[in-house]
């Protein structure tokens, strides 16, 4: 089974 | 003040239909680059990135920065009462709290004004920064629609594989399973269907077909797609807004639980 990563893990808030 | 005039209208409603599935509201920015936006889908998996830069408008005017939050259905509606030969001109002047979309027949018989209420939208913007991609595929953009459609109906999720041999789109699911692989073709007719790898190192990644289905929506925009892959990066799937600049879909990988 996978889990689904989320966008924010990889980049941060500006 | 700002009024930005774009001949070719028909690249805004396209714009428009390829990120509205993904996203719901959105702001899109003006400055003196030009027209942008930025926006995640509602579970924050995927993310687009959207530049019409200033010199592809006919008529550029913003005289400050400005954020206009826009509901994206609302807009699609607003934008398919234009023509698809129609010049589309957004106007909004400061502090207003709407938008004017007007739209002019190209033998300037017809001029029609829809005006559209702006929202106040609370959102998050990313800092992307530049990356060195693992591999770079370049493919006819109707290609890689057509492997996403036909592998979603065997699986969910799809493996992306570049290897020296190609690259690979794999799936499975309860009735079996699938791969494709497209190999590097430049001995094309047309440099649109070629297919390109560029490759540093060989990379693998898992990614949800449902999101890759979304992106093709935008296949209308551009002939090639461009998919950009690390192994420790989320995808960049890349169309081209004409020559005034892209759509770039970001999405995060699924691992192994």
């Amino acid at each position: 089974t996978h889990v689904q990563l989320s966008i924010t893990e990889f980049y941060r808030s500006t | 003040m700002l009024e930005l005039r774009l001949v070719q209208g028909s690249l805004l409603k396209k714009v428009l239909e390829a990120i509205k599935e993904l996203v719901t509201d959105a702001n899109f920015d003006c400055s003196a680059t030009g027209f942008s936006l930025q926006a995640m889908d509602s579970s924050h998996v995927a993310l687009v990135a959207l530049l019409l830069r200033s010199e592809g408008f006919e008529h550029y005017r913003c005289d400050r920065n400005l954020s206009m939050g826009m509901n994206l259905n609302n807009v699609s509606k607003m934008l398919r009462c234009a023509g698809n030969d129609d010049i589309i001109t957004l106007k909004a002047d400061d502090g207003s709290d709407t938008v004017t979309f007007m739209f002019e027949s190209p033998n300037q018989d017809k001029i029609a004004d829809f005006e559209m209420k702006l929202m106040d939208i609370d959102s998050e913007h990313l800092g992307i920064p530049e990356a060195e991609y693992h591999a770079i595929v370049k493919m006819p953009s109707a290609e890689f629609a057509r492997i996403c459609k036909d592998l979603s109906s065997i699986g969910d999720t799809v493996v992306i594989s570049v290897t020296k041999e190609g690259v690979k789109f794999s799936t499975r699911g309860d009735i079996g399973n699938a791969n494709i692989v497209c190999r590097q073709n430049t001995t094309v007719d047309k440099p649109e269907e070629a297919t390109i790898i560029e490759m540093q190192e060989p990379v693998s990644l898992t990614f949800a077909l449902r999101y890759m289905n979304s992106f093709t929506k935008a296949t209308p925009l551009s002939n090639t797609v461009t998919i950009s892959l690390s192994s420790e990066l989320p995808v960049v799937v890349e169309y081209k807004v004409a020559d005034m600049g892209y759509i770039r879909f970001y999405l995060a990988p699924k691992i192994e639980d």
